[in-house]
């Protein structure tokens, strides 16, 4: 087997990765260090062998499987911006039957994090999702449908902390912005609904639980669903985690304690873990550079950031800043690959090509459309690449967030392009 | 919209300030 060749210009401007590397190891090796333990929730990729629901191996998805998802989540995002607030109402014999084209964001390369839920607490892995606001899980008695999941499925009956949330409250009308759904009433309940780009969905009554994150951060009377009927990939989890900005979503309802300041660190590899941590005194790494939150226009849930400009292999793109302004970005935990305006994508993926001609190209995975095969050698040299964000924030993406191997051969440059420049 | 998806983030520190308006990276800080 071939290794990278290495001289000064690409030890400077490369990453050298050892192709092993690229796939994940079958055990779980956890390396995170949350900076303070007390306030963090450990992060594992859902399918990973760190994952509980991980044993459940017939269901795990394929990359491909992956990749058409994360395109499902992709538009259902752009279509949520592309509409009005409130423009459906729920309806669980509606919900059955939506098409694929509305309501907010699933996808399967998702992260679980565990947390407590209700008197005594009840354990629930939940996706958790910067993309989304409401919490919510399964409830018994699944009035209407339930997926298989690896946790006991939540029994309001059996918590002492549990209600519902009434029709006429304000909790109850706040749920047409945090899902884009009006809410409906059953005798007197508020009943909330969420569906999902791939027909994925949930309904059940809002309600109101103790939430535990961690043995000394418990919240009484968190508003959540409690999911009656609900279908969809969700992959064995027991729910959702909703991390957005809206007025609903988990770090708006603890910002008396947490000030709406939460940070998380990712796995580098499905078999090994990161973290979640809430609060300034969640630990924030003393190298961390800042750059302003922006609103996206009809998605103001959403976390936007103003990137400015791309650089592979030390050069800076040729492309205006204001062709990423047109349509904004995002940053979202539940995308798994990053999309871009087609004209900055074309960009990147010429000058990645140009730098990666010593290797034999492979069929292209899904949306990713470049892509090698590493077979024949033990290392690479793959380019550099970083994001310009607002500020003059430079964040160099590591080589684990440059490629996405769906086998050593077949090896993909792990960004994709949208289909219009105004998207 | 563009959106920067969880792949580019692995390795990063995310840092999320909603109430001072501002989200942070870092690198070398998750293990």
């Amino acid at each position: 087997r071939r290794e990278a060749p290495a001289d000064s210009h690409q030890l400077q401007h490369s990453h050298t990765v050892h192709v092993s590397s690229l796939l994940p190891s079958s055990v779980c090796s956890p390396s995170a260090k949350a900076l303070d333990k007390k306030s963090s929730l450990q992060v594992v990729h859902k399918h990973g062998p760190c994952s509980q629901l991980h044993q459940d191996k017939a269901n795990i998805p394929t990359h491909a499987e992956v990749l058409l998802q994360d395109e499902a989540r992709v538009k259902s995002i752009h279509s949520r911006l592309g509409r009005k607030p409130g423009s459906s109402d729920v309806d669980e014999t509606d919900a059955a039957q939506l098409p694929a084209k509305d309501g907010s964001v699933v996808g399967s390369g998702n992260y679980i994090v565990t947390v407590g839920l209700g008197t005594p607490k009840k354990g629930l892995s939940l996706v958790f999702d910067t993309g989304s606001d409401i919490t919510w899980t399964q409830c018994q008695p699944c009035a209407k449908s339930c997926y298989k999941q690896r946790d006991p499925i939540f029994a309001p009956s059996q918590s002492s902390t549990y209600s519902n949330i009434s029709c006429t409250s304000t909790a109850c009308s706040s749920l047409t912005s945090a899902t884009g759904n009006s809410p409906g009433c059953a005798s007197s309940a508020c009943v909330y609904g969420i569906q999902y780009g791939d027909s994925s969905f949930s309904v059940g009554f809002f309600a109101k639980e103790k939430l535990t994150l961690t043995p000394t951060d418990e919240f009484d009377n968190f508003l959540f669903g409690c999911g009656q009927n609900n279908q969809g990939l969700f992959g064995g989890s027991a729910g959702l985690l909703g991390l957005g900005r809206d007025q609903l979503s988990l770090p708006s309802q603890t910002a008396s304690k947490y000030k709406k300041f939460f940070s998380y660190c990712l796995p580098s590899s499905a078999s090994s873990d990161g973290f979640l941590a809430f609060g300034y005194g969640g630990g924030v790494s003393k190298s961390v550079k800042f750059t302003t939150l922006s609103t996206v226009s009809q998605g103001e849930s959403f976390y936007g950031i103003d990137i400015t400009g791309i650089s592979v292999g030390g050069q800076k793109l040729s492309i205006s800043a204001s062709l990423f302004t047109t349509a904004g970005t995002i940053i979202d935990s539940g995308t798994v690959i990053t999309r871009l305006p087609p004209t900055a994508y074309a960009a990147l993926r010429s000058s990645f090509r140009q730098k990666m001609t010593q290797y034999p190209r492979a069929q292209a995975l899904a949306i990713l459309d470049t892509c090698y095969d590493f077979s024949k050698y033990s290392s690479v040299s793959i380019p550099k690449i970083s994001f310009f964000f607002s500020g003059g924030v430079e964040v160099p993406i590591d080589a684990k967030g440059i490629l996405y191997a769906n086998s050593i051969s077949q090896v993909c440059l792990a960004f994709a392009g949208n289909s219009d420049d105004t998207d | 919209i563009g959106i920067v998806g969880n792949t580019q983030q692995q390795t990063l520190q995310v840092v999320y300030d909603g109430a001072g308006g501002r989200i942070g990276f870092a690198t070398g800080a998750c293990s």
